[in-house]
């Protein structure tokens, strides 16, 4: 940590900015090392590796803009970050509907919500 | 209705499952719905194999051209209610084991442990969807899962999300508000099982806000009801 101290003035110098080196926490190499050992996961040929280090970078770029998007909740590195939207599509989402109702699907009643 | 309420708290949910790199999210929200169903049926949580879905189930949506359950390459929990219906049951969880890949259907009727009586929609309402969760148990939900590859805790309520929905999950419950400090308020939200594992999420679970039928959560709800066997 650092004290900014160039615009302290004897009124607020008790009021101390705290700067946190961020050249570590924001390094993607350090994320993904984290990454990788904690999902624990192996790529078979160096190729395969920077392919899937790009990918993990682009995902980091997005956690941050659905953290912008999104705030009231967390984004970041997840088992998936190493997988780009279209493989995450494929390989884990499954759902084969467009947005329409069965016409001859029976539809519940309605149920009184009062009390 | 209660202002919380949560199945789990009530042993009506399994642990959290893990589909794998496989496109069987919807067999996970069909057995979950039933699973729910059959414990407020019988009294019993039992656990209920997804594999007999995906290796058995190949029913078709009359309505749509293409849209037939396909084991890891996708389906319908609607469709998979009527497979179920048609076929008779579903085996358990340990008779018939989750491998994650497609396989050769070795359904045994004499091991189902747990059968549909019926199931319909749930009207596009946030209160009829409660009531329909208070009243009949879990529901199988489609969601809009663009949010999801990067979400990590809180209540997830985008800016912006499309209704277009490409995953099935289990809504297993509903809170009144959690406190958003950016928004400065607490917002209702529903809870919702996935199928990514225990290392997903808030420990397998999202909680996405209970507005505007967001990311499309609201669009296609179904709810089942088990059937009690007789001796």
């Amino acid at each position: 940590t650092t004290v900014i101290s160039d615009q302290a003035t004897d009124s607020d110098d008790l009021l101390i900015r705290q700067v946190v080196d961020d050249d570590h926490s924001l390094n993607a190499e350090h994320h993904f090392t984290k990454f990788k050992t904690t999902f624990g996961k192996t790529y078979a040929t160096e190729e395969e590796h920077n392919y899937r280090f790009a990918v993990f970078k682009s995902n980091l770029r997005r956690a941050k803009k659905h953290a912008k998007l999104d705030p009231s909740a967390v984004h970041g590195v997840t088992k998936f970050s190493d997988l780009t939207p279209r493989e995450f599509r494929r390989q884990f989402l499954g759902l084969k509907r467009r947005l329409r109702l069965p016409a001859d699907a029976h539809k519940a009643p309605i149920l009184p919500t009062n009390n | 209705l209660p202002e919380d309420f949560d199945w789990r708290d009530k042993g009506a949910v399994t642990g959290v499952k893990d589909q794998g790199s496989c496109g069987s999210c919807w067999s996970f929200s069909a057995t979950g719905a039933l699973e729910g169903a059959h414990f407020l049926a019988t009294g019993n949580l039992e656990s209920l194999s997804e594999q007999q879905l995906v290796d058995c189930d190949n029913v078709c949506d009359p309505e749509e051209q293409g849209a037939c359950d396909a084991g890891c390459n996708g389906g319908l929990m609607n469709n998979a209610f009527q497979y179920i219906l048609q076929s008779g049951g579903v085996q358990r969880e340990k008779d018939y084991p989750y491998t994650g890949r497609d396989g050769k259907c070795h359904f045994d009727k004499s091991k189902i442990v747990a059968s549909v009586s019926n199931f319909s929609v749930v009207s596009l309402d946030e209160d009829q969807i409660a009531a329909n969760l208070v009243h009949n148990g879990p529901l199988a939900v489609a969601i809009n899962a663009v949010y999801m590859q990067t979400y990590i805790g809180g209540v997830s309520c985008p800016y912006i999300c499309g209704k277009h929905q490409d995953h099935g999950v289990l809504l297993v419950g509903y809170g009144a508000g959690e406190y958003a400090p950016i928004r400065l308020k607490k917002k209702p939200f529903w809870i919702i099982k996935n199928s990514w594992g225990e290392n997903w999420g808030e420990n397998g679970y999202y909680k996405i806000c209970r507005v505007r039928n967001i990311c499309g959560v609201d669009s296609m709800v179904s709810t089942v009801a088990a059937a009690i066997s007789t001796p």
